[in-house]
């Protein structure tokens, strides 16, 4: 942030901070451009960027403003550390949602592609419904349209409902791996269940020894 | 098999074979991989009685002894290749971890990268025939994350020409490495460099702390197991005390930072070299974040599709839980971010052979941004995925809490990466020192 308001090209995955400094003319919400599409993955990537780069911007610019009530630029650092945490997760889930939709582009067949991208536009829509805040602040969605990612996050649900079983049978773990009478690859789980509670120490003799050290005993004192 | 789970997978609008080759890289990828599997899965010496069932000194014994097999068994195969010893792991200890875990994870990539050409000579083919059965010690009783404020020293004495190595204070005592406890007969611990009266820093040392012969702890050396912990029932995490143990002037990893024979000290050309064992083990835990939450997400899918509960229409049968619309919103966007952390564990992966391939032609210049990415996305992925596998193990009602559902042992298994290799607060403030200096 501070080498790109002060000019200097960034490279990889901060390179969005380039931006920052025509973002460092504080702009009033009502004239930043929304995210048309909430339907369109490309759109959230790019909501994605801004968040970051506005929560980033905010950070350093109420970290200067610590440093210059503080003594200490230590004591700045922690002052602001709740909107530095903040700002690392805004970046951190700007390179998730980018690296998946980037994945996008490497996928050929069609049909993976589809149910693909549409758990892509559920993480991402997801996300924006778990930190909607943000996004409303930095003017990037407008309440009706988060309205809009509400119902086409539930559309997702419906959609990718028939798909669930076989997309988690894609990770392609055998039920020796898995280690799990739920997880079964067979869907027989209680049977199962069954058997398994059959082995447990406890179930080694009839009568547990502690029957006959504590419980017979306290009963004959009763 | 189950009529609910067959019907599933009938309705399946894609080829899922396709979709493992692409998750796995290839289609030759998928083909090895599921060799590998076959492998330790038809192994009769794998086989063993269920963990649950045992106690803690049985699971350890337990998890030794497949520790010992598994190293015969890598030989025996010549399973050679990085990613398939990997893979070969992973299989063989499923859920839970290995007792040698840390001398393969830690022990020797930090051999690999920090030793100068004699060292790797003279160490690497100790520890690559387990002769010598290594660990890392960074961590202290009172210092986690912030490295720089580690107590333990280790001072130069140019008459000798050996380290002096001093547990000066209680907080200073290691605690927490994997293998420490019993397993190991050295360790990399990282202390103070102290020579000519200055201070310089953490340095990283290798220090024998069990006869090779007898494997009782040697002299100075104080050495045990920390004891139960939440997880983790197969590993003798440790702690270690340094009483004025001397060690060789060459045990120290030279290949950046040197102290001559005079006691000159010789700079290291980024102070960032040091921790670069936990640079790559950061890079790594994203991927396992992908696999730990796919694992609870597959579990917790399959479990939704065979369960049926209440009604959903006054009248008809029960429908299967996947059918609610909150068991939906449970579960499906936790499947969109295990495949989201399966590509971007893919990007770390890459990105880390990239840049570390950079480094040992002497470009350092990316050096910070993998420092900073690899800490962010190790802190933001752990949270997401361990707070995923709690919400796959509710979504299980009261099964989800019995150890057979395998949910309560990925959860403690996993949960620890949290806090561990860096505590993610501080993780996330590595990062954003890193943007706000950008």
């Amino acid at each position: 942030y501070t080498q790109a308001s002060a000019g200097q090209q960034l490279s990889g995955m901060v390179s969005y901070l380039n931006q920052a400094r025509d973002r460092l003319q504080a702009q009033p919400v009502s004239a930043r451009p929304t995210v048309v599409d909430v339907s369109d993955l490309a759109s959230l990537v790019e909501a994605y960027k801004q968040r970051a780069a506005r929560l980033v911007g905010t950070a350093a610019r109420n970290l200067q403003v610590e440093m210059q009530h503080s003594q200490r630029k230590e004591d700045a650092w922690n002052n602001t550390s709740i909107d530095l945490v903040r700002a690392s997760d805004a970046h951190c889930h700007y390179v998730v949602v980018k690296l998946f939709a980037a994945k996008l582009g490497e996928v050929g067949d069609t049909a993976i592609h589809s149910v693909l991208s549409n758990l892509a536009l559920l993480y991402a829509l997801h996300g924006i419904t778990q930190h909607s805040g943000d996004f409303l602040q930095a003017g990037l969605l407008s309440v009706p349209q988060l309205s809009l990612v509400s119902q086409r996050l539930k559309e997702l649900l419906r959609q990718l409902r028939a798909d669930a079983v076989p997309l988690v049978d894609a990770f392609d773990y055998r039920d020796e791996m898995l280690d799990s009478v739920l997880g079964r690859y067979d869907g027989n789980v209680y049977e199962h269940m069954f058997e398994w509670a059959k082995r447990s120490p406890l179930n080694r003799t009839e009568v547990h020894e502690s029957y006959h050290k504590y419980l017979k005993p306290l009963q004959s004192k009763l | 098999m189950n009529p609910d789970i067959l019907r599933e997978r009938g309705n399946a609008s894609f080829n899922t074979e396709i979709l493992t080759n692409i998750l796995d890289g290839g289609a030759e990828k998928t083909q090895r991989r599921r060799e590998i599997e076959n492998m330790v899965i038809s192994d009769p010496d794998f086989q063993h009685e269920d963990l649950n069932f045992l106690s803690r000194s049985e699971r350890y014994d337990a998890a030794v002894k497949k520790s010992a097999q598994m190293i015969l068994k890598l030989r025996e195969y010549g399973i050679s290749d990085p990613e398939e010893i990997y893979c070969y792991k992973s299989i063989f200890k499923g859920h839970h971890h290995e007792a040698l875990g840390l001398h393969f994870v830690m022990f020797l990539p930090t051999l690999y990268s920090q030793c100068d050409a004699e060292q790797r000579r003279k160490w690497l083919p100790l520890a690559l025939s387990f002769r010598v059965l290594g660990t890392y010690a960074q961590t202290e009783m009172g210092h986690g994350t912030h490295i720089r404020a580690l107590e333990t020293t280790s001072t130069y004495d140019p008459s000798t020409q050996e380290f002096v190595l001093n547990s000066p204070t209680i907080t200073s005592i290691k605690w927490w490495p994997g293998g420490l406890g019993k397993t190991s007969n050295h360790a990399v611990v990282l202390a103070q460099l102290h020579t000519q009266g200055r201070c310089h820093g953490l340095h990283a040392f290798i220090v024998p702390i069990r006869c090779m012969r007898t494997h009782k702890p040697l002299p100075g050396v104080v050495v045990g197991d920390i004891g139960p912990k939440f997880g983790f029932d197969e590993v003798d995490n440790g702690y270690l005390k340094l009483e004025n143990v001397r060690i060789p002037r060459d045990n120290m990893l030279m290949k950046y930072a040197k102290v001559e024979p005079d006691g000159t000290y010789v700079k290291p050309p980024s102070d960032k070299l040091t921790y670069g064992t936990m640079v790559f083990i950061r890079s790594m835990i994203v991927g396992e974040s992908a696999r730990a939450l796919s694992k609870a997400c597959t579990i917790a899918t399959r479990y939704s599709a065979v369960r049926h509960q209440s009604e959903l229409r006054p009248g008809e049968p029960e429908p299967q839980i996947l059918d609610y619309q909150t068991q939906q919103h449970k579960l499906l966007p936790l499947l969109a971010t295990a495949y989201a952390f399966h590509f971007v564990g893919q990007y770390m992966n890459r990105t880390y052979h990239r840049i570390t391939s950079d480094i040992s032609q002497g470009d350092f210049s990316e050096l910070p941004e993998l420092h900073a990415l690899s800490a962010g996305l190790k802190a933001f992925t752990t949270w997401a995925a361990s707070a995923g596998i709690e919400v796959c193990r509710m979504a299980c009602g009261g099964h989800g809490y019995s150890h057979c559902s395998a949910l309560p042992a990925i959860y403690v298994t996993f949960t620890p990466t949290c806090t561990y290799e860096g505590e993610n607060t501080v993780m996330m403030l590595q990062t954003a020192r890193f943007l706000v200096k950008s």
